[in-house]
């Protein structure tokens, strides 16, 4: 099974 | 003081098109590399980064960094009422609450003003670091929306895989399972409607198609459009805005649980 990823994992905030 | 004068201004009534249905607010930034927007969904499933270079612009004037907050559903609403020939320019004072939008006709018989509130948003700045990306796929951006529109009647997800095959978009449902294959095609009559696979090692990622099928809401503003992949990160997909800047969107892909 899959859950969806977010963005604010990825990217950090600057 | 701001004032961006576009001669094209359907470009603006494109961009705004495709993106206004993944963001609801967000803030368009001015400065002298040119007119931006960061912006995620409301679930920080998916970004959208916009730049319209300032040499894009027949006249170009930013005094200082500004950025204004604006609901997009209302910017389109304005832009509709300017017609695809004419020019658009965009005008705000230092401190205004407010921006204008004027358009002008082609021949100038016609010059109307819209203004519009601007409108205070809490928006985060996301770092995008530099990427080496394992597959990178330009295609017709039409063929893109084709595919993502069909495979969401059988499915929810997709996944899409390089291998030096081709790229394979594949989706499955209760129906049944899709699966479409693009080889790499450059011997075509016009560049644009080439797909190119550059390939650096095969990946393959699931990504929910009901952003994909967004996203395609970009296709009027090019005939290409170039899908970036890595394991690990978000795919981009990129639509250019002429020759003067472009629309990425990023889309977490589906981790296994």
């Amino acid at each position: 099974d899959t859950k969806q990823g977010n963005i604010l994992s990825f990217f950090k905030k600057v | 003081m701001l004032e961006l004068r576009l001669v094209q201004g359907s470009l603006l009534k494109k961009v705004l098109e495709a993106i206004k249905e993944l963001v609801t607010d967000a803030n368009f930034d001015c400065s002298a590399t040119g007119f931006s927007l960061q912006a995620m969904d409301s679930s920080h499933v998916a970004l959208v980064a916009l730049l319209l270079r300032s040499e894009g612009f027949e006249h170009y004037r930013c005094d200082r960094n500004l950025s204004m907050g604006m609901n997009l559903n209302n910017v389109s609403k304005m832009l509709r009422c300017a017609g695809n020939d004419d020019i658009i320019t965009l005008k705000a004072d230092d401190g205004s609450d407010t921006v204008t939008f004027m358009f002008e006709s082609p021949n100038q018989d016609k010059i109307a003003d819209f203004e519009m509130k601007l409108m205070d948003i809490d928006s985060e700045h996301l770092g995008i670091p530099e990427a080496e990306y394992h597959a990178i796929v330009k295609m017709p951006s039409a063929e893109f929306a084709r595919i993502c529109k069909d495979l969401s009647s059988i499915g929810d997800t997709v996944v899409i895989s390089v291998t030096k095959e081709g790229v394979k978009f594949s989706t499955r449902g209760d129906i049944g399972n899709a699966n479409i294959v693009c080889r790499q095609n450059t011997t075509v009559d016009k560049p644009e409607e080439a797909t190119i696979i550059e390939m650096q090692e095969p990946v393959s990622l699931t990504f929910a198609l009901r952003y994909m099928n967004s996203f395609t809401k970009a296709t009027p503003l090019s005939n290409t459009v170039t899908i970036s992949l890595s394991s690990e990160l978000p795919v981009v997909v990129e639509y250019k805005v002429a020759d003067m800047g472009y629309i990425r969107f990023y889309l977490a892909p589906k981790i296994e649980d």
